[in-house]
């Protein structure tokens, strides 16, 4: 996945059973984000499967102040990478 | 540790935690 300076992690493990998952996000490279943020703060919050899109949590974020609009994008991108890839781990017989 | 919450108007929560040292950075 692109670099985005922002990681986005499973804040629990993924069991499969819920379609919510736990997830924790935080700034690994403040040099890649456009405005300024808050350092060594990591965010974590629930993310539908089913009913949420990467862009209104990130969203959200921005206007919770967590980040510039500048990089909502950003935010976003990472959010989706990382929900791609916990959807492609549940599709595989043995991802769960 | 210290945790803080937001919670937006749309009603997601946000927690805010440190990032362990041990996070940072790693590649």
């Amino acid at each position: 996945a692109e670099d985005t300076g922002l990681r986005v992690e499973l804040a629990e493990e993924d069991d499969c059973s819920n379609s919510s998952l736990a997830l924790r996000l935080w700034v690994e490279d403040p040099k890649k984000l456009k405005g300024k943020h808050k350092d060594n703060e990591a965010i974590e919050f629930s993310f539908n499967l089913e009913t949420d899109t990467p862009e209104e949590v990130a969203y959200e974020m921005v206007k919770s102040g967590f980040f510039h609009e500048s990089d909502s994008k950003a935010v976003a991108k990472s959010i989706r990478d990382r929900v791609s890839l916990i959807k492609k781990t549940r599709e595989k017989p043995a991802g769960c | 540790s210290s945790l803080t919450q937001v919670v937006h108007s749309a009603g997601r929560r946000f927690i805010v935690s440190p990032v362990p040292e041990s996070r940072l950075r790693e590649s």
